[in-house]
């Protein structure tokens, strides 16, 4: 049971934890029931710790179906490579975001939690290369992204501009307010 | 184009396209995707001369009525409409594009439609759904109430069958048992599927749904005893229209009970039906469907914030040293990156239930039941990560664009708005959990007990008395 960083032994932590978190929060409720609670008082004391293991479960199964969607996956080299690093990073994002889980109930241990950090680390390194490639395979339309951020020629700062134009605002030099307003009010103040 | 944009492309190490049609399901459906978009984005009628944001409450309701008028319009008259054209323009991405803040007709093809075609007659389908269709009339799908939302057995709407003129009689017995939230409920439909606690023979069978017409079909004038409103400004989707709607002793005729699962025949008598399994998948269905969606929208935020990362530079990372994209700080991929793996995350787990759905449909048409409380259990907690999963990450995208995130213009907010929406409709996401840690707690007790476990619960079998060394 000693800790490996591989995606098999990621995706066998993520359950053990599932399988930690659904056992504690029976446990609990059990106790709760023996102690005099009605099984509806018993349910809403756990609901916390249930909420937490129907999370545990779900994060568990969308990290296995990642992984083994991305080996069947029939595709090039060089892409099959960058969805398996995403794949990991998934994981490993979430079991460093719930890393407190993981050392309660999967064989990690404090010690392979820098290990972890670093795997990250280098996912991030390898992925940063092709950030930009893999949304634009999402094949956005720019009418659909709507945004003087996200177009796909990258003018941004004109962009922003231009949208500023489009404020009601700077359709005349002078707002009305001023005379109605602000005039009176400066003149008041002198 | 930017050059930096143009470098990070070419240091892209696969080929895109490749992944654009694994992303799609093949080039065909690539092609079909983009002609789909050109069809419906280069329509000059779609294009706003003064953005929405800009227009008061009113105004963006009217203009988001006409540009949904003239969408379906356009879709009827497509050359090739499929059910993926629909997807794509009621939920998807590509509707989103032309009405930004929601869609005042989607109800009556998201609920209004499949409600008539799964729990209508023969005969009420052969009459409603060709009106509906026709747009002779427009409907919503009234269930959720100012007092009671996702509990659905809590609802306070009653329709009483008054045997001596063959009617329902609808009624809001208090303020509580307003029907709120529905889309385009306000001004826009003139008739709605409406869910009520059905009471004949002096007994209460519990909700089922009816068909009510809400507004005079030549003036739009509310129908007497209807009383009909929009509920106002929300944090996001603000041209849906939703609804509220109260009833005075409304009477509507006994064939307007959709009928094909439980009847009440014209004496009274009320008539259980065996098996509920339709309304069963089309809850499925949607909860699929929200998945994909999901992964949509936070596709849509990523591409932002990652070109935008590219295109920035910022600060100092060494003395003396021009300032750095923004992409290329660790604390910057660390928000962008995860955010990205999401997206593929959710298609494919939305792709795997998908697959399940259909397998155990089929076990279903064969009587066998074994997996149905699976399926749910999966369908439930999916559907409350992803929402909640997309919700955080468009934050945190948002987040890493800066100011310039905060923006209307940039989209993420109102991105942000259609999202976060997601993790309260067609079930509250922690009523969603705890309904998965039903069937969690179930299963435990069997694994306790030796019994065998279905697939995706078969780990508490392998680990049930596993224990971290110590």
């Amino acid at each position: 049971t000693v800790w490996e960083n591989t995606t098999d032994c990621v995706i066998k932590a993520f359950y053990q934890v599932a399988a930690g978190k659904v056992k504690a929060a029976a446990e609990h409720m059990e106790r709760r029931a023996k102690g005099g609670m009605t099984p509806e008082d018993a349910w809403n004391e756990t609901s916390i710790e249930l909420v937490a293991a129907s999370t545990a479960h779900c994060r568990a199964f969308i990290v296995e179906k990642f992984i083994e969607t991305v080996s069947k996956t029939d595709v090039s080299r060089p892409l099959q490579a960058v969805l398996c690093q995403m794949a990991e990073l998934y994981a490993v994002y979430w079991l460093l975001n719930n890393k407190g889980d993981f050392l309660m109930f999967s064989n990690l241990s404090p010690a392979d939690v820098d290990g972890l950090q670093l795997w990250l680390e280098q996912l991030l390194t390898k992925l940063r290369p092709n950030a930009v490639g893999i949304v634009d395979s999402f094949d956005i339309h720019d009418d659909i992204l709507a945004s003087p951020l996200g177009a796909w020629d990258g003018r941004v700062y004109e962009r922003l501009f231009e949208e500023s134009q489009k404020s009601p605002l700077n359709k005349e030099p002078v707002n009305k307010s001023f005379h109605e307003y602000m005039k009176p009010f400066l003149r008041s103040n002198l | 184009v930017n050059e930096d944009l143009v470098k990070e492309r070419q240091n892209c190490s696969f080929n895109t396209l490749e992944l654009t049609h694994l992303l799609d399901g093949g080039e065909a459906k690539t092609l079909e995707r983009k002609e789909r978009e050109e069809y419906f984005l280069s329509d000059p009628a779609f294009k706003d001369e003064v953005p929405m944001e800009y227009l008061s409450h009113q105004e963006q309701y009217e203009h988001s009525v006409r540009k949904a008028c003239h969408m379906f319009r356009k879709l009827q008259e497509m050359p090739h409409g499929s059910m993926d054209n629909f997807r794509q323009l009621l939920g998807g991405m590509l509707g989103s594009a032309i009405l930004k803040d929601g869609n005042p007709l989607a109800l009556h093809y998201v609920m209004f439609l499949p409600t008539l075609a799964g729990q209508g007659t023969v005969e009420q389908q052969a009459y409603w759904i060709s009106r509906a269709w026709n747009l002779e009339i427009v409907g919503t799908y009234a269930q959720t109430e100012l007092g009671h939302g996702t509990f659905i057995r809590g609802l306070e709407t009653t329709a009483t069958y008054d045997p001596s003129t063959q009617e329902f009689v609808l009624n809001s017995p208090t303020l509580t048992a307003y029907k709120w939230w529905p889309g385009g409920l306000g001004h826009t439909a003139n008739y709605a599927v409406v869910v009520a606690q059905l009471y004949t023979q002096g007994k209460c069978h519990g909700i089922h749904p009816f068909i009510v017409q809400l507004r005079d079909e030549e003036t739009h004038m509310p129908m007497p005893g209807i009383i009909i409103g929009e509920i106002g400004a929300k944090l996001g989707m603000n041209t849906t229209n939703n609804g509220y709607l109260g009833f005075k002793q409304v009477r509507i005729p006994r064939e307007n009970m959709l009928m094909k699962n439980n009847k009440v025949l014209e004496d009274g008598t009320y008539v259980k039906s065996p098996s509920d399994k339709l309304t069963y998948g089309t809850m499925m269905f949607v909860r699929v469907v929200i998945c994909q969606d999901m992964a949509s929208y936070l596709s849509k935020a990523v591409t932002i914030a990652t070109r935008y990362s590219a295109v920035r530079h910022q600060s100092e990372m060494k003395p003396g040293a021009p300032e750095p994209q923004v992409l290329d700080y660790r604390t910057q991929q660390y928000k962008l990156l995860p955010s990205i793996a999401s997206v593929f995350a959710m298609k494919f787990s939305a792709n795997w239930i998908w697959e399940m759905y259909n397998v155990v449909n089929s076990e279903l048409d064969q009587g066998d039941l074994e997996r149905l409380p699976e399926l749910h259990a999966v369908s439930c907690c999916l559907k409350a990560l992803c929402t909640s999963d997309a919700a955080s990450a468009v934050e945190i995208v948002r987040l890493a664009c800066g100011g310039h995130g905060y923006m209307k213009s940039s989209n993420l907010p109102s991105t942000y708005g259609l999202v976060t929406a997601a993790c309260t409709y067609e079930g509250e996401n922690t009523v969603l959990l705890l309904q998965t840690a039903r069937y969690l707690m179930k299963t435990w007790q069997q694994a306790r007990s030796g019994q065998t476990l279905t697939p995706s619960v078969a780990y508490l079998n392998l680990y049930s008395d596993w224990r971290q060394p110590r």
